[in-house]
């Protein structure tokens, strides 16, 4: 309902700090818990941003990540400690939109969008610097393909830029599954697999065994007699 | 040697194992024999510990990789192996915390199988799962069906796996092994591997071993 003539004000970055955020983040935090079907609460787990923008009223716009915690909705604690590590992955990176209109403080949601993080990362992959040419749908098909992988295995890595290393592995790893599978005798299919983020020296530093190839190393056994049974 | 062959039926194989990020094929490999001929010659099917030999065989390499013939001889000089449920897999290097008087099962000697796919297969017919080893290249992307990648993607010589072949057979007419993995029931085929049996595909033939027990 805004009038499209009234200028807009520009957003302004709030420190997690500073006064109003915290009863901001407070009610941000109350109206997901409200609109949420899960048994436990959900915290703020960590701060990314908070802006404001003077329009028709006051604009915040409020960049967190919300995470489990041990009470149960139904619980009236109010200090809630979050599940421990192996729980990190139920973790959302939301975007909230909440209003004040009247300026006295009287707050309203009005967007909501949270995905779960491990998702919301592969999105920064649009951004990154594959060399695709103008083959979109190849391009289109890797992010897919490595977000599926990435939920399917429970994959998270620890930046930006790993992230980034990883899915050119992925990509590289891709396209050696699919000569494997143009080349292959037999009726195998070849594709992602729990390992295709990892480099073929990465793969086999971690799961194979190089003395089985040290010829030198291995010392002679008896031979076995021949099966003789019918 | 029959047509074709599955330990599987015939309840001498556990179940499928992780060794995680750790290069301890080799230890799951033999004790995957071992828990074979145990139960061939005593009727039980015990699953074994492989973090006994990653922590007690010192002429192997822990994480780092290991021969199944240094095994087997270290199985016998320790005097046998723990069950899983007394010395539980971790995957890393510990300390040696073998207890004798914990065995469960104990082997005489070892043998190397001859290197023609049809005597492997004869002897493991008749004898139980046998310990192999092989290039593992296509390893990393297979996620089903019969494999057999091109020589130049498999060198016979490049050898950096051991696994368990269970048995044998033909699918849709082509002859495979079936090969027990020790990376986790998500890996290929309920963590099986199937490869092509008759051209020594990826040097199948190379390593075949085996625990004896009297």
């Amino acid at each position: 309902c805004e009038d499209p003539n009234q200028p807009l004000g520009s957003p302004v970055q709030l420190g997690e700090s500073e006064p109003g955020v915290k009863k901001i983040l407070e009610f941000t935090e109350e109206r997901y818990n409200l609109g949420s079907n899960a048994m436990h609460r959900r915290k703020i787990s960590r701060f990314i941003s908070v802006t404001r923008q003077m329009l028709k009223g006051i604009r915040y716009t409020i960049k967190v990540e919300v995470s489990n915690t041990q009470c149960k909705k139904s619980s009236m604690v109010r200090s809630c400690d979050f599940y421990p590590e192996s729980h990190k992955l139920e973790t959302e990176l939301c975007m909230f939109e909440v209003w004040d209109v009247t300026l006295q403080g009287n707050l309203t949601l009005l967007k909501q969008n949270c995905q779960p993080k491990v998702i919301a990362r592969t999105e920064e992959f649009i951004n990154v610097d594959i060399e695709f040419g103008n083959d979109t749908f190849e391009f289109m098909r890797l992010v897919l393909e490595f977000k599926h992988f990435l939920k399917k295995f429970n994959k998270v890595y620890s930046s930006r830029e790993e992230t980034e290393r990883r899915v050119v592995i992925f990509y590289e790893n891709l396209k050696t599954a699919e000569t494997l599978q143009s080349l292959d005798q037999g009726s195998a299919e070849y594709g992602v697999t729990k390992f295709s983020d990892l480099t073929v020296e990465e793969f086999q530093t971690m799961y194979l065994n190089p003395l089985l190839n040290q010829w030198t190393l291995h010392s002679p056994m008896k031979p076995a007699a021949p099966a003789q049974r019918p | 040697a029959p047509d074709s062959w599955d330990w599987r039926e015939h309840g001498a194989v556990s179940s499928v194992k992780n060794q995680g990020m750790c290069g301890s094929c080799w230890a799951f490999s033999v004790t995957g024999n071992i828990e074979g001929q145990w139960f061939l010659k005593n009727g039980k099917l015990l699953s074994l510990s492989e973090q006994e030999l990653v922590d007690c065989d010192t002429v192997d390499q822990a994480c780092r990789g290991g021969l199944p013939s240094n095994a087997y001889e270290a199985i016998e000089k320790l005097g046998g192996l723990e069950t899983e449920t007394d010395y539980t897999y971790t995957g890393h290097k510990q300390s040696c915390s073998f207890v004798n008087r914990k065995v469960a099962a104990y082997i005489n000697s070892s043998v190397e199988l001859s290197k023609d796919e049809k005597e492997i297969a004869a002897w493991l017919a008749e004898n139980g799962p046998v310990s192999v080893a092989l290039n593992a290249f296509a390893m990393q992307f297979y996620k089903k069906g019969v494999s057999h990648p091109l020589k130049i993607f498999c060198n016979p010589w490049m050898i950096d796996h051991a696994v368990l072949m269970v048995g044998y057979g033909e699918s849709k007419g082509i002859p495979f092994w079936a090969i027990k993995n020790s990376w986790g029931e998500d890996y290929g085929e309920g963590g099986y591997y199937y490869l092509y049996r008759g051209s020594n595909a990826c040097g199948i033939n190379k390593m075949a071993s085996s625990a004896v027990i009297h």
